[in-house]
């Protein structure tokens, strides 16, 4: 999380880190047994990483503390239309972790809400974007072991998408923006979610609850001017979301 | 030998050539017979002899063996002769012999037809014919019972027949009485029976039920009269009953009714070679055994429920809603039980015991909370809680669960079984924002 701030104890229960085969992600509680995340962070190339490689932590609010109590996944089910061999197409990052046990909830682990039916995404609300990432810019890029949470206003699709053709100028292939994604983030730089944060939520509250709007999912850099973070759009998937926990 | 053939039971005679006038100087006989027992009874359809006084010339004599019953001539409107008119001619026995005799010379004015007559077998009542002339005495010694062409002798209640088949001899051991009701009395009563009687009497019913005498009638039994009062010394009616102390009755007074606690009992009778005693008799009937009347059950209900119960009643416990049946310590399904022969009712009593639902179910996430005291039993109220504010209650807060009559803990809003929810998305503390 790049110009964010540390989250004190409880504020953010759901979130969950994921250690991939050492590599840093994010995701978030969504009932006793499933933790939702970005199917990019469970796949090696083409492929889904091994169940015994996902150490998955929760209630935490500092990495140092309590690492050895983290547990198994029993399954990973990662979206079945996402395809990014090549890292250039993000459309459906999305996956579920199945644990092997259920949760008991207390103050420090609970699960975020599901979008209630006929959720908006209204361009300019605040939303709540967190994770272990990276703190640093493109330039100086920092590790954090502390969970920083930060505030990010939703982001029209046209101006996001405004901001993908500037950058495509240079550049020979930037993934496209689709309908199953939403942008957040500030024209001016320096607020933004990063590497790390990859599979963490992007939440809106609605009559004082969260709920999962979005899950970190790809960007330009991070916290760049005139850039903005790409979410994937939760909404879209809760029939696969209920359909996937039932039949498993 | 050739059997011989049954004597006809009816037929017809008539004098030789009849409607035509009959011969001269005829002498003809007719021998009637009929089966053993009958009597025959001879009527003339018609007669017509030349009449003459006493029948000297022409005559049909009627005879039983050598005795002459009746001796005919003339017709229906002479003045002379002896026509029979239409009174039938009865035979003592079961033959009957006719005799025409003719002589050689008739009227020349009137031509004869003679007779014709038809007989028939009547059956003799030997049982009220009068008493044989030659001393041996009646027919039957006590009881004669007419039958076609026959007679059977009987006896009375305590005699039986001899061999003759007509004379009784006093019998009267041995006399079973197996039905639930009957009647039995002394021999010959209410006559005197002869000197010297001991007869037993034994009535022995199915098992449950009990016997009751009822000395409906005359009671006459020779007493002695002593210091001591009456006493039964010479005659009585010993009633015996099993395990028990007999008693010996006698007297002029009747003992009315007397309920026998058991099913069988024995009457000996007895009177010496001396004294009169006219006898007795009695009705005897039998009445189920009883059981005790069940006493009240706790919380639970006999039915049906009488005043009296008797063998072979049964009856059935049912327990209030809310309690089931136990007995020995074991819960039972249903009870009922019957009234035995020895006024025993088969299976004890039950009782009635709260039922209870068990432990309520853990509450994963949650707990659970005695509304009415920590007990399982019947109507008691539980409540289950979540563990809030991480979870709450399906069905809300204040879902109450009550221990229902089929034992199962039931809510008042249909929920099968409590669940606790988790609640997502409201964190304890919340990031706070204080710098504008």
């Amino acid at each position: 999380i790049i110009g964010g701030s540390d989250a004190p104890d409880d504020t953010i229960p759901w979130q969950v880190l994921l250690s991939v085969s050492g590599d840093r992600g994010g995701g978030m509680v969504i009932a006793d047994r499933w933790i939702m995340t970005a199917a990019h962070v469970l796949m090696r190339g083409s492929q889904v990483v091994p169940s015994s490689t996902v150490r998955i932590y929760m209630g935490l609010n500092e990495v140092t503390e309590n690492l050895s109590a983290y547990v198994f996944p029993s399954s990973l089910h990662v979206h079945p239309e996402y395809h990014n061999p090549r890292h250039t197409d993000f459309n459906n990052d999305i996956a579920l972790i199945k644990l092997q046990d259920p949760i008991t909830f207390h103050s420090s682990i609970m699960p975020v809400c599901l979008p209630p039916e006929g959720a908006e995404y209204e361009t300019g609300v605040i939303g709540l974007v967190s994770g272990f990432g990276t703190t640093g810019t493109i330039n100086k890029r920092i590790l954090t072991n502390k969970l920083k949470y930060l505030n990010l206003p939703l982001v029209s699709q046209q101006t996001c998408s405004a901001s993908m053709t500037s950058l495509r100028r240079g550049t020979s292939e930037i993934p496209n923006l689709t309908d199953n994604m939403f942008c957040a983030g500030i024209p001016e730089g320096g607020k933004d979610s990063c590497q790390g944060d990859s599979g963490g939520p992007f939440t809106l509250t609605e009559n004082g609850r969260f709920w999962a709007a979005g899950i970190v999912s790809w960007g330009a850099n991070c916290g760049m001017k005139d850039r903005y973070g790409v979410y994937t759009r939760v909404a879209n998937y809760v029939n696969w979301i209920k359909k996937t926990m039932q039949e498993n | 030998c050739w059997p011989l053939p049954d004597p006809p039971m009816h037929g017809e005679v008539h004098s030789p050539g009849y409607p035509r006038p009959y011969p001269h100087n005829l002498q003809q006989q007719w021998d009637l017979h009929v089966p053993e027992g009958y009597q025959i009874r001879l009527t003339f359809t018609h007669l017509d002899i030349e009449a003459s006084a006493d029948c000297y010339y022409d005559s049909l004599s009627v005879l039983y063996g050598e005795k002459l019953l009746g001796k005919f001539c003339g017709n229906e409107n002479s003045a002379d002769g002896h026509h029979p008119g239409n009174h039938p001619i009865l035979s003592p026995g079961n033959s009957l012999k006719l005799k025409f005799q003719t002589d050689g010379n008739n009227p020349e004015r009137h031509q004869n037809v003679g007779f014709s007559a038809q007989y028939q077998a009547i059956d003799i009542d030997e049982c009220s014919a009068a008493e044989p002339e030659d001393g041996s005495g009646p027919l039957c010694s006590q009881i004669c019972l007419n039958t076609l062409g026959s007679y059977l002798c009987s006896c009375h209640h305590g005699y039986e027949l001899r061999s003759d088949q007509r004379s009784c001899v006093l019998s009267c051991s041995g006399g079973l009485f197996d039905e639930p009701k009957g009647h039995l009395s002394s021999p010959g009563y209410p006559s005197p029976p002869p000197h010297g009687v001991s007869c037993q009497y034994v009535i022995a019913v199915e098992s449950g039920f009990t016997i009751s005498l009822n000395f409906t009638d005359k009671f006459n039994i020779e007493s002695v009269h002593t210091e001591e009062g009456r006493q039964c010394l010479h005659h009585w009616l010993e009633v015996a009953i099993a395990e028990e102390k007999s008693i010996k009755l006698c007297g002029d007074e009747s003992p009315g009714l007397m309920h026998i606690n058991s099913n069988v009992v024995r009457l000996n009778y007895h009177t010496d070679d001396a004294g009169q005693s006219s006898g007795w008799s009695l009705d005897y009937s039998t009445q189920r055994v009883k059981c005790p009347v069940p006493g009240n059950i706790a919380n639970g209900r006999v039915t049906p429920r009488l005043t009296e119960y008797f063998y072979r009643d049964y009856i059935y416990v049912r327990c209030d809603q809310g309690y089931k049946i136990m007995t020995g310590g074991q819960e039972i399904d249903s009870f009922s039980t019957m009234c035995q022969s020895n006024g025993q009712w088969h299976l004890k009593l039950p009782e009635c015991h709260l039922i209870d639902c068990g432990e309520p179910e853990p509450l994963l996430n949650g707990g659970v909370t005695f509304l009415s005291g920590y007990q399982n039993q019947y109507l008691s109220v539980i409540q289950y809680h979540c563990n809030e504010p991480f979870y709450f209650l399906l069905g809300g807060a204040n879902v109450t669960f009550t221990c229902e009559a089929d034992r199962v803990w039931r809510s008042s809003i249909d929920i099968v079984s409590p669940t606790c929810i988790p609640v997502c998305g409201q964190p304890t503390k919340h990031i706070s924002y204080y710098q504008r």
